[in-house]
């Protein structure tokens, strides 16, 4: 499906 | 749309690698697996033409005067990989918003994908799913949660970016108003009203922590070739943050991606 996703991803970066 | 993409590809072989150029974007095909890559400074246009672009060593560093005040300073590679995004804000300092390593004398093409275990705890049901019944709080709700197993280490954006794995610890909201034509990245205005909502969630993180880096992920269907769901994707990707951006989230607080029909 075509499909648009947000994720907030600070947390993850260096 | 898609098929005059398409019809304006180059492929070239270089050392066992594959390397497809089209309008705006470079894919690499190496090992079985297949990245795609645009001009991350592409959307920052809309602060105008820089005030200053230099070299210095490998590195290109491009300057913009922000509205309302302020610097934003993108720094690539040669072949103009993001670096790092750095704010200067009106008041003096500096703050990188995006580390993306890379200082390392290493690496072809290829990020370095991380894979992590699986997370047992996280189902579909846990996505929260953009519609009318909701509102911008449960959103922004969603984004201010942590990761849903805790981490060992933090790493670069393109680790992120090209690692499922590692995105999966953090939760999606998908935009489930948001519908596009069969190979087109347009956006109607039913699409903008549903984008009004993202963009003042979005707005109320930023203003309580106005430094958060957010991904906007793009995936398509099976159908059709992988080259084509790649590139639609990450236009539509794009397509959705041009429009965030009109209706006031800065530009260098998000970072696109598409990744054709990979699952989410």
């Amino acid at each position: 499906d075509d499909r648009i996703l947000i994720r907030r991803i600070t947390p993850l970066l260096a | 749309r898609i098929e005059d993409v398409r019809a304006r590809r180059q492929r070239f072989e270089e050392a066992g690698t594959t390397i497809i150029r089209e309008p705006g974007r470079v894919i690499t095909q190496e090992r079985g697996q297949t990245f795609l890559r645009h001009d991350e400074n592409a959307r920052f246009a809309r602060f105008g033409a820089p005030i200053s672009q230099e070299r210095r060593g490998g590195e290109i560093w491009t300057t913009w005067a922000r509205p309302g005040g302020g610097q934003l300073v993108s720094v690539t590679d040669l072949d103009g990989r993001l670096l790092r995004r750095i704010r200067r804000p009106a008041g003096g300092g500096e703050h990188v918003i995006v580390d993306n390593g890379w200082r390392r004398p290493r690496h072809g093409v290829r990020p370095v994908i991380v894979i992590l275990p699986p997370i047992e705890m996280l189902n579909p049901g846990e996505l929260t799913i953009l519609n009318d019944g909701h509102e911008a709080e449960t959103f922004s709700s969603t984004w201010s949660l942590g990761p849903v197993v805790p981490l060992d280490q933090v790493y670069e954006l393109d680790q992120v970016r090209f690692s499922p794995s590692l995105r999966s610890r953090m939760r999606a909201v998908e935009l489930g108003g948001i519908s596009f034509d069969t190979g087109s990245w347009a956006l109607d205005q039913a699409d903008l009203n549903a984008l009004s909502l993202v963009a003042s969630a979005i707005q109320s993180v930023l203003g309580a922590s106005p430094n958060e880096i957010f991904l906007v992920e793009g995936h398509t269907g099976r159908g059709g070739n992988e080259i084509d769901n790649l590139s639609l994707s990450d236009r539509r990707a794009e397509a959705i943050a041009e429009v965030l951006t009109q209706m006031g989230i800065p530009p260098e607080n998000l970072v696109v991606q598409g990744y054709g029909d990979t699952v989410p």
